[in-house]
């Protein structure tokens, strides 16, 4: 464990926390993908099935069933919740996520370190998670007026994957063998899809005037 | 690969 790692898994937790708050606070899901939120909660249940068989640390575990629950209460919230489900803006959240989820698998099934059930698993959240985002962007575009709590949600999610690529540089000059190509390749294209809403972000932010993705 | 094997990050 390393200050980028824990910054890192707090900026998530963080993430998260900002985004139940919303939907909580103000009852309403306005401008978040559902579809992002569902491939999320794919995500974490193909990765953490090694919670089952494989223990690394008491943090470790705590925080998988930690951002397991929160992203199935996120779900919960958009899709059943009888006040919010109808803030939920169906017709901007268009992105056609089967797609990524069939790429990953197909993805993870030809590129893996190990040809096992729980390994391609594992390896197909990993490439799932580096596009998971992409509903989320593409719905903020057609969104317009973004408001605070859903910016603040997505740049604290790209905060999240830079500051794990610093953990990856720190792990990779103090270790020794620590190598792993396919999560270095997919977290770095995780993190370039930020890019664009960095650029828009802190430019609002700099002028001072609300969240717009032209 | 063995330290990637791990899967200690999350």
């Amino acid at each position: 464990m390393n200050v980028f790692r824990l910054a890192g898994d707090l900026t998530h937790l963080l993430s998260l926390v900002v985004l139940l708050l919303k939907i909580v606070a103000t009852k309403s899901c306005r401008g978040v993908s559902a579809k992002t939120q569902e491939l999320y909660a794919i995500v974490f249940v193909t990765r953490y099935l090694d919670l089952l068989f494989s223990f690394v640390s008491l943090y470790n575990s705590v925080m998988k069933v930690v951002f397991l629950g929160s992203a199935f209460s996120i779900v919960y919230f958009m899709r059943y919740h009888k006040v919010v489900r109808h803030t939920y803006d169906r017709e901007l959240d268009t992105f056609r996520s089967s797609f990524l989820v069939a790429g990953s698998m197909v993805l993870a099934l030809l590129i893996n370190s190990k040809y096992t059930f729980f390994e391609v698993l594992w390896t197909f959240s990993i490439y799932l998670e580096a596009v998971a985002i992409l509903p989320q962007l593409v719905m903020l575009q057609r969104t317009g007026n973004i408001d605070n709590l859903t910016g603040n949600y997505v740049f604290l999610l790209g905060m999240y994957r830079g500051l794990y690529i610093l953990n990856w540089i720190y792990r990779y000059s103090t270790e020794r063998r620590y190598w792993q190509m396919i999560v270095w390749v997919s977290g770095i294209i995780q993190t370039a899809l930020y890019a664009d809403f960095f650029y828009y972000y802190l430019k609002c932010w700099n002028e001072n005037r609300t969240l717009v993705i032209p | 690969d063995e330290q990637g094997r791990k899967h200690d990050e999350l």
